[in-house]
């Protein structure tokens, strides 16, 4: 503050008195083996506002009757110190009330990158102001969700919706079947294809080693998912059969310097194959946990 | 893959514009040192991907 070097720099602390509440969610079992999440919502029960409470809220704020309901997934690390991430946010108004659905795709995944044995799922609900300021109205203290009970079993209770697909019809097979030729009808999989760089003339007297590598191709197609899943995501291409893990491959070269040639290795980034997947064009890729 | 992409990221990993012009001269007595032979040998392993078909 008394350095010369900064302009003081004032600032205004706007109170935001967000409600919170914390959500836990037990996942063990809860996503199949072997299975692809492909949508995690979270349904929340906002109750009905008294009409006499309306009346109040109208006479003082007509201007602002919304709130912002943000969903953040709490990861609670090894070291005891907390992290969170923002996975959904949106505005709810006062006159509504009813189930409201939270996309927490991000937060399921994030959990899924999780070493075990993994904490339950949290997920911090948050009821703030529209907006901050003088003029905000105090909406955000009339939306309120039922909240999750002891037993589980309580009318508006939390839910967690996990949208699977099983891979064992909808994912891809391993390598492909030497002896089976590829048809239209082989499921995804990962076919051997040999590149001879001895044959290449641009690679003679300058590629040293290898002489050729298996860099494998994915091949196939791939079951789509049923209609309900599509219609409900119309932005999800069809789901097709991609290299969805590649490896680098190492090379020798020669390489000539001051008239004289000399031997040199260099990588080329995903020049094969590790694993071919059945992915949507157009699905969300998930985010790393960030350690 | 392509060749023209073996060939593109291979220019690219060494900043190179075009295929360098080595003729069979400059190879022919050109022996691969035992640490570039090593290096090379480790990055095949780390990219754990089958081996390469060697000579």
């Amino acid at each position: 503050r008394f350095s010369q070097n900064f302009r003081e720099v004032a600032g205004r602390f706007l109170v935001s008195e967000a409600s919170t509440h914390l959500l836990v969610f037990r996942m063990e079992q809860r996503l199949p083996p072997n299975s692809e999440l492909v949508q995690a919502v979270l349904r929340l029960f906002q109750e009905p506002v008294p009409k006499a409470a309306l009346r109040r809220h109208e006479l003082l704020s007509p201007r602002s009757d919304r709130a912002r309901v943000t969903i953040q997934w709490l990861h609670v690390r090894e070291d005891g110190s907390n992290r969170t991430s923002l996975i959904d946010s949106r505005l709810v108004s006062i006159h509504e009330s009813g189930w409201k659905a939270f996309d927490v795709t991000e937060a399921v995944n994030f959990w899924q990158q999780l070493s075990r044995p993994r904490q339950p799922l949290l997920l911090q609900v948050w009821v703030q102001r529209e907006h901050l300021g003088p003029l905000a109205s105090s909406a955000h203290k009339l939306v309120h969700f039922t909240t999750q009970g002891p037993s589980g079993a309580r009318q508006g209770e939390p839910q967690l919706e996990l949208h699977t697909l099983d891979l064992r019809d909808y994912g891809a097979q391993d390598n492909c079947d030497p002896e089976a030729p590829v048809t239209q009808g082989t499921r995804c999989c990962r076919q051997e294809m040999y590149i001879d760089l001895q044959g290449m003339k641009w690679a003679e007297n300058w590629v040293l080693e290898p002489p050729g590598f298996l860099a494998y191709e994915c091949v196939g197609t791939c079951q789509q998912p049923p209609e309900t899943l599509t219609f409900k995501w119309p932005f999800l291409g069809p789901r097709q059969c991609v290299a969805s893990e590649t490896t680098s491959l190492p090379l020798i070269v020669s390489v000539k310097e001051g008239g004289k040639a000399r031997a040199q290795v260099v990588s080329l980034p995903n020049m094969r194959v590790q694993k071919c997947s059945c992915a949507s064009d157009g699905a969300p890729v998930p985010r790393k946990l960030e350690p | 893959m392509t060749e023209e992409q073996i060939l593109g990221s291979l220019l690219q990993q060494l900043h190179l514009r075009e295929v360098p012009v080595l003729d069979k001269g400059d190879v022919e007595e050109l022996v691969i040192p035992a640490p570039v032979r090593a290096q090379y040998v480790a990055l095949l392993k780390r990219s754990h991907g089958a081996p390469s078909r060697g000579k």
